[in-house]
């Protein structure tokens, strides 16, 4: 997947 | 003690429909505030969440918090038993192995009851920042679907560009390239039909268009759906229902 972001870098674990 | 009784068993079919090729075993996490989810694709991509609030259950009642650890294929195989108008009641105890799912047809003749077995879902639970979007548009949830089938038979990606004109969808592959761009417009005799682009400032952002096809899969929830995007932000998709919703976020494609 290249290029594609991942969704944990903007959201916070809690 | 759950016991949460819904009007329409459509209402759930067609959720578990909409995200159950995203995810596959899921928590619902029962509170006060209703029946809610929140989970990650297996490739940490997207995230759905999903609220259906207490107000849409007649009655909802619950003694303490619980989590119901469903795999959504086998929710779905019991969900199939259910017509669509049936009247659904969800039933769990305060530690539950299982979960009861009651069927009557509106004549009150029939009765179908199933037991789901249910498992231990360790789910990490992510913060969603508060975000005020630089542009949000509302379009018929059909045209976007139709736009995201149109553009993936030429391209993997769609980059979404929002400005005070409109909002232009386009792609480019290996055949060639297109676009599709949408004017603000307001349909007064149908306001589901309207396009609303509501702006701060310009933004274009890239996306797979694999998960948007995929999240497409809930406009049988809403004839409306609202799309929210800010530079270097997910985008969120959103489905709104009577009470309740569907969210998808997308991290945006970088480097492009």
């Amino acid at each position: 997947n290249p290029g594609q972001g991942s969704i944990n870098s903007y959201f916070f674990k809690k | 003690m759950l016991e949460a009784r819904l009007e329409q068993a459509g209402v759930l079919k067609k959720v578990v429909d909409a995200i159950r090729d995203l995810v596959q075993d899921i928590n619902f996490d029962c509170n006060d505030s209703g029946i809610a989810l929140q989970a990650m694709d297996n490739s940490h991509v997207a995230l759905v969440s999903m609220l259906l609030k207490s107000e849409g259950f007649s009655p909802y009642r619950l003694d303490r918090n619980i989590a119901l650890g469903i795999n959504l294929t086998s929710l779905t195989k019991v969900l199939r038993c259910a017509q669509n108008e049936d009247i659904l009641t969800l039933k769990a105890e305060d530690t539950p192995d299982t979960l009861s799912l009651i069927f009557e047809n509106a004549e009150n003749d029939r009765i179908s009851e199933y037991e789901l077995k249910l498992m231990d879902i360790d789910q990490e639970h992510l913060g969603i920042p508060e975000t005020e979007y630089a542009a949000a548009i509302s379009m018929p949830s059909a045209e976007f679907q139709r736009i995201c089938r149109d553009l993936i038979q030429l391209s993997d990606s769609v980059t979404i560009e929002a400005s005070k004109e409109g909002v232009k969808f386009s792609c480019s592959g290996d055949i060639g390239s297109g676009s599709v761009t949408l004017r603000q417009q307001n349909n007064v005799d149908k306001p589901d039909l309207s396009t609303k682009i509501e702006l701060t400032e310009p933004v274009t952002l890239t996306f797979s268009l694999k998960y948007l096809v995929n999240f497409c899969k809930a406009s049988a929830l809403s004839s409306v759906v609202t799309l929210s995007l800010s530079n270097e932000v997910p985008l969120l998709v959103e489905y709104a229902m009577g009470s309740g919703f569907v969210r998808f976020y997308l991290a945006p494609k970088i480097g492009e």
